[in-house]
């Protein structure tokens, strides 16, 4: 396996992504289905999670697009290239592009997911027989509506399950009309069209209007392509019209005629040699769920691999039951580490086993702070005394030891360090901290003093009623730091503003934690700001809230912070 | 017998007309995924480097690595795959 240089990688493990449009292809729900199955390959084997945003910016954008789509890398057409993604980062970078001149599929031919009928949005069976008559493809026969229909089991004529077909006269997707279906014919710049067109856009999408008037109503809709239809040429969308003429000659089906590369092409009028209208045949497609799963490892920093069957080898192959190799597997823990959980019952060759928790017989939520410090092994401590970020980095403290976590790369965390050796006058327990964004100054709390650390030299300790907060606060459990000169301290279920300039606590406090910090423990020993992220924690829990003051993620301190 | 037909290749309006030599579609490939970077080198240079090229690619994609461009090379290239270079840049 490869990494892109300097290992680049997500900085959280709670990915986002956001599905920008559809391809006609595939009915949007089996689009949907198979990102979300793309993305859990990487998440079944990486401590990674990752959440569908439906608006604003996620870490991946997702998007079909053609030939020039908006980035310098223009795709090509039917065939060669599929898809490109950019690894982890900011703006393009995360995102991944989808060549929707390509025929997207599950891999084996047209994926036609019914809509109504009496099959529940069961998938089409092709061949399926009607009236004795065998179909492979959707049809309008037996209707008079026009409306394609296919069954749900190889015959209709015993089982009677059917469903219709995607259909532009059955519904649309995107634009601005919900989903209501085409109205034929309709107005567009005063010239009338009696089927959807790719007239007034430049990527290539066919839509049409949802009422007689685009001009007046403005409502339109992006039409879903036949299970017939044809792909890329210059009809993009049509059914083939059989028979048809080409070269003088009649052809009742698809051709490779004409062509050097042997695609099977038909005309979608009567004759070719007269319209030049023409496109490929539908034939098995590409899967889009493998060649997401591929790019989605880009995305997550993964390059090519040179072995052949690896997920992450560059070319497109279609495999039946889907295994990650073990290629793949290794490059993406070599970038995030293992999905925590279970012991694997055999540890795997020269990997390390993952740490599993000592067993305690107390109550997992015990408070009663264990005194012996295990074996050095910061994986194994349930509950720390403090956390919090100096100089950038992540800090764990435990009865006279630390630990640092280096906030970028993915080394592991470095440590047991001893706090005497850093910070001589501090006590082995260390309730709080924090890092003044100013001047750097480094706080620390334990029971009712504090201690003021600049560099080396050192101003305490001094009584935490110095900086106003009332003699019943036996002890501050957490420090947030708010803008440049405000930092909050939490003890038991209040919190109170500091004024670091004034070193004085703002007028108006305490205020209660839940009150202004909703769906957190509000008995929170922890409380720090890490990433833009603020963390409040209870023994080996803790509860992530975004800028927006939600909670957007619980998990484990040792797992997603410490990276055991 | 009927004399076998004699294929008429067309230019179908719309298609992503891809009539290069072999040679050209070959360095096309090299270029855009990273195996020669695409700076102008004089005909000799562009020979070696073309082979060496052509050598990564092959290693790359598990092919024997005769620097030539035969008949696996030409059908790998014409391959569908993802356009993410494959020497990182």
């Amino acid at each position: 396996y490869q990494t892109f240089d300097g290992d680049l990688k997500w900085d959280h493990s709670d990915v986002t992504y956001r599905i920008l449009n559809y391809s006609p292809d595939m009915d949007s729900s089996l689009i949907d289905d198979a990102f979300a199955r793309a993305f859990k390959v990487w998440s079944d084997v990486t401590p990674l999670s990752f959440t569908r945003l439906f608006e604003g910016t996620a870490d991946i954008m997702i998007s079909f697009g053609k030939t020039d789509h908006g980035d310098p890398y223009p795709f090509d057409g039917k065939d060669g290239l599929l898809a490109h993604a950019y690894p982890p980062g900011e703006g393009v970078q995360g995102d991944a592009h989808f060549d929707d001149d390509e025929f997207w599929t599950l891999g084996k031919g047209p994926a036609v997911k019914t809509r109504y009928g009496n099959a529940n949005g069961a998938m089409c069976h092709f061949p399926f027989t009607f009236e004795g008559k065998s179909y492979t493809s959707c049809t309008t026969e037996g209707r008079t509506d026009n409306l394609p229909w296919c069954a749900t089991t190889a015959s209709y004529d015993a089982d009677k399950e059917y469903g219709f077909c995607p259909s532009e006269l059955l519904y649309t997707f995107g634009g601005n009309a919900d989903g209501a279906p085409c109205v034929f014919p309709f107005i567009f710049l005063d010239k009338e069209y009696s089927s959807c067109t790719t007239e007034g856009r430049n990527d290539g999408n066919r839509w049409c209007a949802t009422t007689n008037n685009y001009d007046k109503d403005k409502k339109y809709g992006f039409c879903p392509s036949r299970d017939t239809a044809v792909i890329g040429g210059n009809s993009e969308g049509e059914p083939c019209h059989f028979p048809f003429v080409f070269l003088g000659k009649e052809y009742n089906s698809c051709t490779s005629e004409g062509r050097g590369d042997g695609k099977l092409w038909c005309s979608t009028t009567e004759d070719y040699d007269e319209d030049k209208k023409w496109g490929f045949c539908p034939d098995q497609g590409y899967s889009l769920f493998l060649v997401a799963a591929h790019e989605f490892g880009h995305a997550l920093g993964l390059d090519h691999s040179s072995v052949r069957d690896a997920l992450m080898y560059p070319m497109y192959s279609y495999k039946e039951n889907f295994p990650l190799h073990q290629d793949d597997i290794e490059g993406i823990q070599y970038l995030y580490g293992s999905k925590p959980g279970p012991k694997p019952t055999v540890p795997e060759p020269n990997t390390p086993t993952t740490t599993s928790y000592p067993e305690t017989t107390d109550d997992p939520f015990s408070t009663t702070p264990s005194t012996k410090l295990p074996d050095n092994d910061a994986c194994k401590v349930l509950k720390f005394d403090t956390i919090t970020v100096i100089e950038g980095d992540l800090h764990f403290f435990k009865n006279g030891h630390y630990w640092k976590v280096p906030s970028r790369g993915d080394a592991r965390h470095q440590g047991p360090l001893s706090i005497s050796e850093s910070w001589p006058a501090l006590p082995a327990v260390i309730d709080s901290a924090f890092e003044d964004v100013l001047t750097k100054k480094i706080y620390f709390f334990s029971g009712t003093r504090f201690w003021v650390y600049t560099g080396k030299s050192v101003l305490g300790p001094r009584s935490i009623e110095k900086l106003g907060l009332p003699n019943s606060v036996q002890k501050v459990e957490g420090a947030l730091q708010k803008g440049t000169s405000k930092v909050l301290l939490f003890s038991g279920e209040d919190f109170w503003r500091l004024d670091v300039k004034t070193q004085k606590i703002d007028r108006g406090y305490p205020k209660p934690t839940e009150v202004v910090f909703g769906g957190v423990p509000n008995d929170a020993h922890d409380v720090f700001q890490y990433k833009g992220h603020t963390y409040f924690c209870r023994d080996r829990f803790y509860w992530r809230m975004n800028s927006r003051r939600q909670v957007d993620r619980v998990g484990y301190v040792n797992y997603d912070l410490l990276k055991c | 017998w009927s004399l076998p037909v004699k294929s008429v290749f067309v230019t179908f309006p719309g298609d992503i007309i891809r009539n290069m030599t072999d040679m050209e579609l070959a360095e096309n490939y090299l270029k855009r995924f990273g195996y020669m970077d695409t700076l102008q080198r004089s005909g000799f240079q562009s020979m070696v480097s073309t082979e060496k090229a052509l050598k990564r690619l092959q290693r790359q994609l598990g092919l024997e690595e005769t620097g030539e461009l035969n008949k696996e090379t030409l059908e790998a290239m014409n391959q569908p795959r993802c356009g993410v270079p494959d020497v990182a840049n």
